[in-house]
């Protein structure tokens, strides 16, 4: 299954290269490398809305969105984090890269819900720079 | 560290990286054998936190994340050769890239039993993250945090929870969850008004949803069960999902055109979507074309 608009030629022609499968100890059972698969897949859950809630009791949450994604857009995980009733610590503000914004930012407690501006579904793909210094700052507890 | 995963060699690099970094399988549920790729941080791996990326779907690879988003190594579109990647997370994190379940990637179940469901996939998860620390027990007390995209909004928060709900001795700290599935309703519900304040849907589609979904205070869209309403939600899912805009990322180009979109290979997530909107009535009414007719019949660019 390949998703639509995305070009995976090259990471799919590297993955199967009998070369790189040696080096990476890949088993002779695998099959050939795909970026995607049609599992039998059965989804159980609607929502992460109970899960959140128990996991945020020990752990810190970071929800980022690239804010020009469709498939799972900014607005409906913000709608998601605002459900929760987290207690808010800061008003949504613009983070900056350097002097350029890079996103939105908004903090709760033990969570922070992060846009990043003009980026796809794949953050680390289309804002790299940004991405880095996002995920830097929530692994280090930094604003 | 389990000597020999070791990665000594990499193709298409022309030199080989100052960090480590280990390939192999770890022990899931029954026979299943997920691979996984582990990249040693580049800034001071023994005090460095360790990461887990996982990509979602469901039924996609994280070999994307290593090879073209997070990950160190970058692929060239000749398919043969590698760059380093600036922006690597592993500059400041230790990071497992791990292909899940079986039967994806590289990861596989000898017997080939594929079916399975969000709670297998996250007991299998946390089993091979026990499996991981057995190979890298010099890990074990570095912070840990989980993270993912899309499906991995489904994959994260229930391996979290187990976790914290298991005896391993894990020393989890937090998660990350990137354009994450957090709630079907609300992620569909809240693409109507991306739709229209980006232009996509015009405003008398949109005065039709007000009218038939909304009360003045509050729209239920792909919950409705007004008909009519719901043959207005299709439509307007119909736009962003099938008229070969990039769904993934509305301002770039779709990679192979709008056909891509058509191909019978939808992603699994597209297929899911498709059902959690099954109850919607197929074609919308004749005065509701979508787009692509609206443009094959007029020359407007």
């Amino acid at each position: 299954v390949v998703p639509p608009c995305i070009n995976v030629t090259g990471v799919t022609a590297y993955l199967n290269l009998p070369a790189v499968r040696k080096a990476l100890h890949i088993a002779e059972e695998a099959t050939a490398w795909e970026i995607c698969s049609a599992l039998p897949y059965k989804t159980i859950y609607a929502t992460m809305y109970d899960t959140y809630k128990s996991i945020l009791t020990q752990y810190r949450g970071l929800v980022y969105n690239g804010d020009t994604d469709m498939a799972c857009n900014f607005l409906g995980d913000e709608w998601f984090i605002e459900s929760l009733n987290l207690k808010q610590k800061t008003d949504r503000a613009p983070w900056k890269l350097g002097d350029q914004i890079a996103g939105f930012v908004k903090e709760f407690e033990g969570l922070s819900l992060v846009t990043v501006k003009g980026s796809g579904h794949m953050v680390p793909q289309e804002r790299p720079a940004q991405a880095l210094k996002m995920i830097t700052s929530f692994l280090q507890n930094k604003p | 560290a389990y000597a020999p995963d070791e990665v000594t060699n990499l193709p298409g690099l022309k030199t080989q990286p100052t960090f480590r970094h280990y390939s192999g399988y770890l022990n899931a549920s029954g026979e299943d054998r997920l691979h996984y790729w582990f990249v040693e941080s580049e800034n001071d791996p023994a005090n460095d936190p360790v990461v887990l990326w996982m990509n979602g779907g469901p039924g996609c690879s994280s070999m994307d994340g290593m090879l073209s988003e997070l990950g160190p190594f970058h692929v060239n579109n000749d398919g043969q050769s590698l760059y380093m990647n600036e922006f690597s997370w592993n500059k400041v994190a230790n990071v497992i890239f791990l292909e899940a379940p079986a039967g994806v990637g590289y990861s596989y179940n000898p017997s080939k039993e594929y079916a399975t469901d969000d709670d297998k996939v996250s007991m299998g998860n946390y089993l091979a993250l026990q499996s991981f620390f057995k190979k890298f027990p010099e890990y074990a007390s570095n912070e840990f945090y989980v993270t993912g995209e899309s499906y991995g909004g489904i994959y994260v928060p229930t391996l979290s929870l187990r976790i914290l709900q298991g005896n391993a001795t894990i020393n989890m700290k937090g998660f990350a969850v990137g354009n994450g599935i957090t709630n079907f309703t609300t992620n569909s519900d809240s693409l109507v008004y991306f739709a229209y304040y980006h232009g996509l849907i015009g405003l008398n589609l949109w005065k039709g949803l007000n009218d038939k979904c909304c009360d003045g205070t509050y729209c239920v869209f792909t919950e409705s069960t007004d008909t009519g309403c719901l043959t207005l939600v299709r439509e307007t899912l119909n736009i962003v999902y099938n008229i070969g805009l990039n769904t993934y990322s509305l301002y770039l180009d779709c990679y192979n055109g709008p056909s891509s979109v058509k191909s019978p290979l939808l992603t699994r997530y597209q297929f899911d979507m498709q059902h959690a909107l099954g109850h919607l009535p197929t074609q919308p009414p004749k005065y509701y074309q979508p787009m692509s007719a609206i443009l094959s019949k007029s020359k407007l660019g």
